[in-house]
């Protein structure tokens, strides 16, 4: 699964999910990344983009989850992330991560994975990559 | 703050030996760096956050190393079936495609489900049919298929399990 979420220059947000799926799954098996509101939001708020076990995403409606724990519990956005990937996802069944970006341009990066590759970038910093 | 954000990933899993090689670990950064790139082209111009996701998730689709477009992990049944999302915050406008088989970029399907249809999702056969109709870029089987992938399928099968993109060692018994 890959995946982006953007704050452009005139604070519009967006997020974008794409996948092969998990390895070996059932024919016609559809996971979260196609579900708005489990793989992929965006809202005035914050964009989200997630990867992982898709059912688990599903069950927590986990990319709306973000946006609500920001709206309704003023969750920054990093905090936000934490609590779905690292709680929520996990309690209903499965592992990942996921990405987000507020409106003010903060990233927030979780994942309860070993490994999760990522990226981001800055205006006028220079971009950063990791892996583990 | 006036500037512009964007984050991505490619995808989740565990740490597999094979690739713990500086060689391997310099292509994936190589490749993340490639869609940072792909999505600053559109936002340093002032443009907008969903053309900026598009393109970057676009280069990740186009590289066999991620899972998504061309590197697609397959199915139980040796296809590769895939979906994908947009959204966008300031409409929440929203386009997606899921168990689709022959779009090269699916991102692009579900942008333009989202922007030339009434609808979120379309699914299956119809989806890709819609696609081709729309005249998006098409692509055979064998485009989105890598031996990494395919080896990683034989392993789920013998170990009887699904795995997420990352999980499988294709190196290890």
């Amino acid at each position: 699964t890959v995946g982006a979420v953007a704050r452009d220059a005139s604070g519009r947000l967006a997020a974008a999910t794409s996948t092969g799926g998990m390895t070996n799954k059932r024919d016609g098996r559809i996971g979260d990344s196609p579900l708005i509101g489990a793989g992929t939001w965006a809202d005035a708020q914050v964009a989200v983009s997630c990867t992982g076990v898709g059912e688990a995403f599903i069950r927590c409606a986990a990319a709306h989850e973000v946006s609500a724990l920001m709206r309704y519990r003023g969750m920054p956005v990093q905090q936000a992330a934490e609590e779905v990937a690292l709680r929520l996802v996990p309690e209903c069944g499965g592992g990942g991560g996921l990405i987000a970006v507020d409106a003010a341009g903060q990233p927030g990066i979780a994942f309860g994975t070993a490994r999760m590759h990522r990226g981001v970038l800055r205006a006028g910093v220079a971009p950063e990559v990791a892996i583990y | 703050m006036s500037g512009y954000t964007l984050v991505i990933h490619g995808g989740a899993g565990a740490i597999q030996p094979e690739e713990r090689t500086p060689a391997r670990e310099a292509e994936y950064r190589a490749a993340l760096l490639a869609a940072l790139k792909a999505g600053e082209g559109v936002l340093a111009q002032g443009g907008p956050a969903l053309a900026a996701v598009i393109a970057a998730v676009r280069s990740l689709e186009d590289c066999p190393l991620f899972n998504a477009g061309r590197g697609s992990t397959f199915t139980h049944g040796g296809r590769i079936e895939m979906d994908a999302s947009v959204m966008d915050g300031a409409s929440r406008r929203a386009g997606a495609v899921a168990g689709v088989t022959r779009i090269r970029n699916p991102v692009t399907a579900a942008q333009a489900v989202m922007e030339r249809t009434p609808h979120v999702l379309l699914a299956g056969p119809a989806a890709d049919a819609f696609a081709e109709a729309e005249g998006l870029a098409m692509a055979p089987p064998e485009y989105f298929r890598t031996e990494h992938r395919w080896q990683q399928l034989q392993k789920a099968l013998t170990a009887q399990q699904v795995a997420l993109d990352h999980d499988i060692s294709t190196r290890m018994g």
